[in-house]
């Protein structure tokens, strides 16, 4: 789980949050995130995963800070080698 | 309560907001 967050739904609701309210993205948050996608994985969800994964690419890649650009695309990098290493392929995002 | 690192993150605020 995100925070104590399960459902899809305030999952979403949480990344809006963290995009909207925060300018500059801190480590820890961003690394939480990219655990909580990992567990996904491990769990298989890879459902949630992608729908959670282009929700943040639609949020993150259209605010103006490209810091929020730059962490969209540390998460991808991080989920993709761990999807990688877990299915042998990556997770084709549109 | 004590302001630990994890408290000072977006993430962390709002889990220890939600378990109150």
């Amino acid at each position: 789980n995100l925070a104590g967050a399960f459902e899809l739904g305030d999952i979403k609701a949480l990344l809006k949050e963290w995009v909207t309210s925060i300018s500059d993205p801190m480590e820890e948050d961003i690394l939480q995130v990219v655990r909580y996608c990992t567990d996904l994985i491990e769990d298989k969800d890879l459902e949630k995963l992608d729908l959670v994964i282009k929700y943040m690419k639609r949020l993150m890649q259209q605010s103006v800070d490209s810091v929020w650009n730059m962490a969209f695309d540390f998460i991808l990098d991080n989920i993709q080698v761990v999807i990688q290493q877990t299915y042998g392929s990556t997770l084709k995002i549109a | 309560t004590s302001k630990g690192s994890a408290m000072s993150n977006f993430f962390g605020k709002t889990a220890s907001r939600k378990a109150k």
